[in-house]
């Protein structure tokens, strides 16, 4: 089973549209597996992007360095999970 | 096992044999309203369920519905969970709900990607594409809502087989797709489509994949936005209103455009809740409001789609 140990989900509020090209940009850079939750499209709605662990510093900085703000969404991805995991364990029983 | 839908927990996830069980219940509770079609098999073979709600006639009218096409978003199959349920206890007692079911059928497919859903409980919890293999790739599954025949192949869409949204070798080349196209061409009566995803709080129309205006679309935007004002009555969860193109981007092969573009005027697509604080890993305590508020609005197209037959 896939884990998300450390990955974070946090969600950007792009203040220009220059900033959504900026996450677009980001988008587009594969290597990175950043899973858009929800897409750059306009400055009226947020961006959610799930990190891996091992990016996260690079993505920060990347929006720090373009002065986007974002907040984080859900701190580690795998907490959530396995809270979800022993819910349905739980209701199983 | 559940045994009765009477002690069945409708606010937990469940995996999906819990979910295929669960229908026979239902079945077996309201044998003069609802029965269980097979529309055909997912590319693991896994057999995909219609619920048919129908008070008698031959092929009337009908309103489709089908939740959990991505299939890492669980809060839409179990908003449909609840809402089957929901419609098979009330119908007689609401009296609006009733009239609808007196003229039109309602068939709901609640777990629109069955392969996917049980990926996403056992191995991978972000899967959200089919699990059919890409010759070529080791990457497996399409977008099933990039998959329709509807601007197959435009912008929004991929090419590339690793990527999330990548649109499969060919228009409805994935077998769940296919299944779904299959019966509403063989009924040919069907005159609503809602298609429920998870989440952003926006109920839009076509199109997706141009951001030119449909034939219909001041009459589907007062509607969904009639529709949406019921919703908010129940909790004030606010949502957006607008065509897929204009409200969140360019989205090619889509369902709900495939629709519209076979003539069922009335096609929308839900994405549900967000709190802002889970994305679709929603809590299961908040299952039961996004569903009761949902209801209002899917009511409320219903009644719409009742009293303006076409």
């Amino acid at each position: 089973e896939r884990l998300f140990t450390g990955d974070q989900v946090i969600r950007v509020d792009a203040q220009s549209e220059e900033q959504i090209k900026l996450l677009q940009i980001l988008e587009s850079e594969e290597e990175w597996n950043l899973d858009f939750w929800r897409h750059p499209v306009s400055t009226e709605l947020p961006v959610d992007v799930r990190v891996p662990r091992s990016h996260l510093g690079a993505v920060k900085e990347y929006l720090n360095a373009h002065s986007i703000p974002f907040t984080v969404m859900i701190d580690d991805v795998q907490e959530l999970l396995d809270q979800e995991k022993a819910e349905m364990r739980e209701n199983h029983i | 096992r559940q045994r009765k839908t009477g002690n069945f927990d409708f606010g937990a996830y469940h995996p999906l044999e819990t979910i295929y069980s669960w229908m026979d219940t239902l079945v077996a509770q309201h044998p003069n309203l609802v029965t269980k079609l097979e529309i055909g098999k997912s590319y693991e073979k896994r057999p995909m369920y219609v619920l048919k709600f129908s008070t008698g006639g031959t092929n009337r009218p009908a309103i489709w519905m089908d939740l959990g096409i991505h299939s890492r978003e669980w809060v839409s199959q179990a908003t449909g969970v609840w809402t089957a349920n929901k419609i098979a206890t009330d119908y007689g007692t609401d009296a609006s709900l009733t009239s609808v079911l007196k003229t039109m059928d309602i068939y709901m497919l609640i777990v629109a990607n069955p392969d996917g859903y049980v990926f996403s409980h056992t191995k991978d919890r972000m899967w959200r594409k089919t699990r059919s293999s890409n010759s070529g790739s080791v990457c497996v599954g399409t977008d099933p809502n990039r998959n329709w025949d509807a601007g197959f192949g435009g912008p929004g869409s991929s090419t590339y087989p690793c990527s999330e949204t990548y649109q499969g070798p060919f228009a409805h080349s994935e077998i769940e797709v296919k299944n779904i196209v299959n019966l509403i061409q063989s009924h040919g009566n069907f005159k609503s489509f809602i298609s429920v995803h998870a989440y952003s709080q926006l109920l839009m129309y076509p199109y997706g994949y141009t951001c030119r205006g449909s034939a219909d679309q001041a009459e589907l935007d007062s509607v969904a936005r009639a529709a949406v004002q019921k919703l908010t009555s129940l909790y004030g969860t606010r949502y957006k209103v607008g065509s897929i193109c204009n409200i969140i981007y360019q989205a090619s092969g889509g369902s709900i455009d495939w629709s519209y573009d076979v003539g069922i005027k009335y096609s929308f697509a839900f994405e549900l809740r967000d709190t802002g604080r889970y994305g679709f890993i929603l809590p299961a305590n908040q299952i039961i409001p996004t569903a009761s508020e949902t209801w209002l609005a899917l009511k409320h197209i219903m009644e719409y789609v009742r009293d303006h037959p076409y």
